[in-house]
């Protein structure tokens, strides 16, 4: 790279330049104050762990965007008129993997091509988990919550997954294969079952373990449209002969599992108007 | 940014002023030509050195770099000129005093991620586009 060394003399920021710094910084980035996240260690667990891997390769697509051009000594539009933002990953047929084994959950190339239509992601942490072992259709179940009120205005979702960690369940349960469902909370009702609306389900061995990855992208975009109807998700396991399972025998990982098989969601999203930086 | 072999700027401006020839006066030719033509230059933006490395996860920091440098007559093929700022290199030889040489500015700039993690902890990885310098021209 042909630059120069700069002619600065290298120093620490005083406070009041750092202040300054961070201002104008903060502001380029689109947030209000420097934000200041709960949970020490969270750094190690499932989202961070998910999204640094796609960082990682988005920063790697574009180093190669810009050697490739710089090589090549023209624009190259790229032959499947992917708009501007990151490259496409090595095509991989759209349907998602059944598991994908990996633990802490590495981003797969199906997860890099949602960052072709993106620029932005956003992982939200788990805020509930209620298991739900005696129900009136002694149907078991697992409820998830998720606040999407955090997403910038003007964002809208052009793909969204809910992220869950199996582990491989008991012996007993050998030979046996089950069948995950993901569900959306429409209503809730005090002393009987809510009302639901079937999104996703997988057939997974029970002896497998790894990541179950269910598309909520609808889903998503009505939360974010209408955020007071944000009841969240219920995850059922049953046999294939309907037989309902609970949580821990499935092999759910819950709360107490490890941080870095905890349940996420993940959304993409596409801005549809341009962030204006207020003058200072 | 890192100390440089080249003249100080910054506080030392005025030191720096007196060890080189007088200050140079506009359309004085050999003077300027001391100064540098318009280059990139090394800049490093270190969220480290902010004091952020507990809510943004990464990069560490980014090389921004800035343009600095003289557009001056005659301004040579790898100075990215505009075919206007050609002209106004001419025109300002002939009238110093009324027309500027021409700026030197970035022609290409890049964006960067970053990911960090709002108040909530969850984790945002988003792009930012024009926030390095690839390339710096005279305009």
């Amino acid at each position: 790279d042909n630059h120069v060394h700069s002619s600065f003399i290298y120093r620490r920021l005083r406070n009041h330049e750092r202040r300054e710094i961070q201002r104008e910084i903060l502001s380029i980035l689109g947030l209000p104050h420097r934000p200041r996240p709960f949970s020490p260690g969270k750094q190690a667990s499932s989202a961070p762990l998910f999204m640094l891997d796609l960082y990682n390769a988005m920063t790697t697509d574009e180093e190669d965007a810009i050697l490739g051009k710089a090589l090549a000594g023209k624009a190259r539009k790229s032959a499947s008129g992917v708009p501007h933002g990151y490259s496409r990953a090595p095509q991989q047929p759209y349907r998602a993997a059944p598991l994908t084994s990996q633990s802490p959950p590495l981003a797969t190339a199906h997860d890099t091509n949602f960052l072709n239509d993106a620029d932005m992601v956003m992982s939200f942490v788990n805020l509930v988990e209620r298991d739900k072992d005696f129900s009136h259709h002694r149907r078991h179940y697992r409820e998830f919550r998720f606040d999407l009120t955090q997403i910038p205005e003007g964002e809208a979702v052009t793909a969204a997954e809910f992220r869950i960690y199996k582990d491989q369940s008991p012996v007993r349960y050998e030979n046996i294969t089950l069948k995950f469902t993901i569900y959306q909370v429409i209503k809730e009702y005090p002393n009987r079952d809510a009302e639901t609306f079937l999104l996703d389900s997988k057939k997974i061995r029970a002896t497998d373990g790894g990541w179950l990855v269910f598309d909520i992208t609808a889903t998503s975009n009505h939360w974010l449209l209408n955020p007071q109807q944000n009841m969240g998700l219920q995850l059922c396991v049953e046999t294939t002969d309907g037989r309902s399972i609970n949580m821990k025998s499935a092999g759910i990982i819950g709360r107490n599992g490890p941080q870095s098989k905890q349940p996420f969601l993940v959304a993409f999203f596409k801005a549809s108007e341009v962030l204006l930086r207020s003058v200072r | 940014a890192t100390g440089g072999k080249k003249k100080n700027h910054g506080r030392n401006k005025g030191k720096a002023q007196q060890k080189s020839s007088p200050a140079p006066k506009s359309g004085d030719q050999n003077t300027s030509e001391q100064r540098q033509a318009c280059k990139k230059h090394e800049l490093y933006v270190s969220f480290r050195d902010l004091g952020w490395q507990d809510w943004i996860i990464a990069p560490e920091g980014y090389a921004a770099f800035y343009c600095d440098g003289e557009c001056s007559f005659p301004l040579n093929a790898h100075m990215n000129a505009t075919n206007h700022a050609i002209v106004q290199t001419l025109v300002h030889l002939m009238f110093p005093d009324n027309v500027p040489k021409p700026c030197c500015a970035p022609t290409k700039l890049n964006a960067i991620s970053v990911l960090y993690f709002d108040d909530s902890s969850n984790v945002i990885l988003k792009k930012y586009r024009n926030m390095v310098v690839r390339s710096c021209g005279c305009h």
